[in-house]
């Protein structure tokens, strides 16, 4: 993995491969866990940094489940390189590894992403055909079980915003929520989208705050200030519903209800006009800055266990 | 392969909130094949949307007949995404050799 670019932009494959290599190249930290398939029969890879110890609390970390901001996969890709790279190195890093495990999934929405590089740049949801429907896919941050067929969905299969026919009908979303159960000590969940410049967390299915708003809100604010200290980036924060609008059927909610109260959900950098086609030179930098937001809340959740 | 000629990204900024439920409104016009990038939230963030080619017109025509302010944020999606395409490709040619 010394050789891979990560100032460019890459395919599902390249992906693959490198999340082989970090594999093989770090076997007593990294391990390679597949928690599913697709809808088109892709791997469900999550990546496992665990320096040991059995079921160890954990931080989970997924990009690209909206197949279109490429930025995100980028930067899931320079994550787990940098956690490899980092432990031993980074004393705060460590300190979490040595106690805790670190799971990254860095293609969440599989079946999407190849399609954004072979048909439509601009697709996002899933490939699942819909019955009854010419319109392929739902959207996989809109298909938990947290306010399901709320406000802030549609019902229509041709939405954008399209939440599926019932809850956890992805299997990209039920792999994670399996997965997740079956784990059972989930203590940080961060789920990354682009672009807006917003740290975000629950609820957006209700304006009900969370019983630990305060804390969610401080650390938020501690996270952005972080990360605007490398280039500036100026992120808002807050609950989902109160920052963006209105969202049912969100990944995080459904996280936080599960008992996961360090839950946050991103979207990273388009400091200029590009949207979801922002110029690879802008990769690194936007994994740099997001990588000391993350830092902010995972060091926040190894030194606050509940 | 889904194509985006002439596709453009606009940048729309509303002055209040009246103006801005006026934005939400164009969500629900599904005729238009409207995708928003970046939805609607509050005074102080502009709303970014891909319009269809064959919907710019009608777009613009009705931006301006409520007096909302925008700008092409990008002017043609594919020439964008042609670039990129480029760029990856290149990319990979200059990494072969190393490989």
């Amino acid at each position: 993995t010394e050789s891979f670019d990560f100032s460019r932009y890459h395919t599902i494959s390249e992906i693959y491969s490198f999340q082989d290599m970090l594999v093989a190249e770090n076997p007593n930290l990294v391990s390679k866990i597949v928690i599913g398939q697709s809808y088109q029969g892709r791997p469900l890879n999550v990546l496992k940094f665990s320096t040991g110890g059995t079921n160890r609390p954990a931080i989970w970390i997924d990009t690209g489940i909206h197949s279109r901001e490429w930025v995100t996969q980028a930067s899931g890709t320079w994550f787990a390189k940098k956690i490899a790279s980092d432990y031993g190195r980074d004393s705060a890093l460590t300190a979490i590894l040595d106690k805790m495990d670190i799971f990254v999934e860095i293609v969440t929405n599989p079946d999407g992403f190849y399609f954004t590089h072979n048909s439509n740049r601009m697709w996002r949801k899933t490939r699942k055909p819909n019955p009854g429907s010419s319109c392929v896919g739902v959207d996989p941050n809109r298909n938990w079980d947290a306010g399901f067929g709320g406000a802030g969905a549609s019902g229509n299969p041709c939405s954008e915003t399209y939440r599926g026919e019932k809850a956890h009908s992805e299997p990209e979303v039920k792999s994670i929520v399996d997965f997740v159960k079956s784990h059972g000590n989930f203590k940080a969940f961060v789920s990354i989208h682009s672009y807006s410049q917003m740290l975000l967390y629950p609820y957006g299915y209700t304006t009900t705050p969370v019983k630990d708003q305060a804390e969610l809100h401080n650390l938020a604010n501690k996270a952005i200030t972080d990360l605007a200290s490398l280039y500036g980036t100026r992120y808002r924060y807050g609950s989902i519903i109160n920052t963006i609008y209105q969202a049912s059927g969100g990944t995080i909610d459904w996280t936080y209800n599960q008992g996961i109260k360090y839950s946050y959900t991103f979207e990273l950098r388009d400091t200029g006009r590009y949207g979801f086609i922002l110029p690879a030179n802008q990769i690194i930098p936007t994994a740099q800055e997001t990588w000391l937001a993350l830092m902010a809340i995972m060091d926040h959740t190894f030194k606050n266990p509940y | 392969k889904e194509t985006f000629e002439g596709h453009q990204v606009l940048r729309i900024t509303a002055k209040d909130e009246a103006q801005l439920a006026l934005i939400k409104d164009m969500e629900e016009m599904v005729h238009l094949q409207l995708d928003f990038w970046r939805g609607v939230t509050d005074v102080a963030t502009p709303v970014d949307v891909r319009v269809p080619f064959h919907s710019l017109q009608s777009v613009k025509r009705h931006l301006e007949s409520l007096e909302l302010e925008y700008l092409v944020m990008i002017q043609d999606l594919q020439v964008m995404l042609d670039e990129e395409k480029l760029e990856m490709e290149s990319a990979a040619r200059v990494a072969e050799p190393r490989n």
